[in-house]
């Protein structure tokens, strides 16, 4: 059993969800928002079998696409409150997931 | 030590949350929603000794108890366009609780 | 790869991310809550090389300083409709962060 904690861009999920129930995939999701641009993703929990952790990689990699953004970054008072600075608009390529792939010692249904 | 990721239904929670502390367990809350149903649920996060997980995964079982119920599943607008496409009810098996334990590297409090 | 997921106090992560962010670290945050006091806290996600681990557990304990509190936990009904129970304030060292590290056998950015 492995547990996969992939990072997506909330547009992304609806059909991302629909992909995996109709491949019988379980998942579970949770509200996140990304350190940098502090703007809402998502987090999925998927537990699968071993074998079917390339079939899960590939169905986030089809329906994930990444692109180019120009985004200011939202920075917080407390550490940049000198008088001149102005957060620099930074190209990001955002969209697509990051994906953790973890062991999991022992999986049980109660 | 061991982390111990399970996903619960929202009413099992207090009383799941009270025992586990009568134990002297820590745990940490987070808001889910169940990828197939779109329901919400809770994850928790429990760090604990290995010779705990045992304990835990009983509490767990004790307090959530699984039982049957006929649901229309929600399905997304993306891939389910279709006119005559009417979600049919199905009978799923919720509550009960769906626990991962991983294993944990190395543990700090600072 | 290493999953390092962290629990922090909410009036920390301001500062924390930013030092975070400054160092090329990435993050994501989950809004979470404490088992016991059943406040709102902040769990971070923060996927890193092996090497940098370390850096992230100093970024962390430098910014999120532990302080005691006197509390009275909330509990739920559920367990405690004995109509002499009063929750008795307890001193909790409430701040500083709890971190787990997990290992990642597969990381991917699609
Ligand atoms: N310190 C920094 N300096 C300069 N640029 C930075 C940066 N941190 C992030 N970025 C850039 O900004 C994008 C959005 O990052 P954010 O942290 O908001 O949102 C991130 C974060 O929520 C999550 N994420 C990515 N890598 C992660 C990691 N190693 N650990 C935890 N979460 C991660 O996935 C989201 C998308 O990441 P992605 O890499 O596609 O895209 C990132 C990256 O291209
Ligand atoms: N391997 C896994 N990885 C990550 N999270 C997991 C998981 N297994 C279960 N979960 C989480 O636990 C909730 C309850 O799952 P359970 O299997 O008891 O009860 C499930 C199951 O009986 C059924 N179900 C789930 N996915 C299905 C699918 N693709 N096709 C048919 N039935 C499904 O519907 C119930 C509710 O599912 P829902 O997704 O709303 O909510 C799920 C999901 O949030
Ligand atoms: N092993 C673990 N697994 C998962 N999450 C963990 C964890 N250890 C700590 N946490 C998370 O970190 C928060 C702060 O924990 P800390 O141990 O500093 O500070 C704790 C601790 O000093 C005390 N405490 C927690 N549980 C207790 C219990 N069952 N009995 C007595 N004191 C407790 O109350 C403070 C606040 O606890 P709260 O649960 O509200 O919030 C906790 C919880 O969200």
């Amino acid at each position: 059993m492995k547990l996969i904690i992939a990072v997506v861009q909330d547009q992304d999920i609806p059909l991302l969800l629909d992909k995996l129930m109709d491949e019988k995939i379980r998942a579970t999701k949770l509200a996140s928002t990304g350190g940098f641009l502090r703007q809402g993703n998502t987090t999925l929990l998927i537990g699968v079998s071993e074998n079917m952790v390339e079939n899960v990689i590939d169905i986030i990699r089809i329906t994930c696409s990444a692109k180019e953004q120009m985004i200011t970054p939202l920075v917080s008072d407390l550490s940049r409150s000198i008088p001149d600075f102005i957060p620099q608009p930074v190209q990001v390529k955002v969209g697509g997931a990051t994906i953790f792939v973890v062991d999991v010692d022992r999986f049980e249904k109660v």
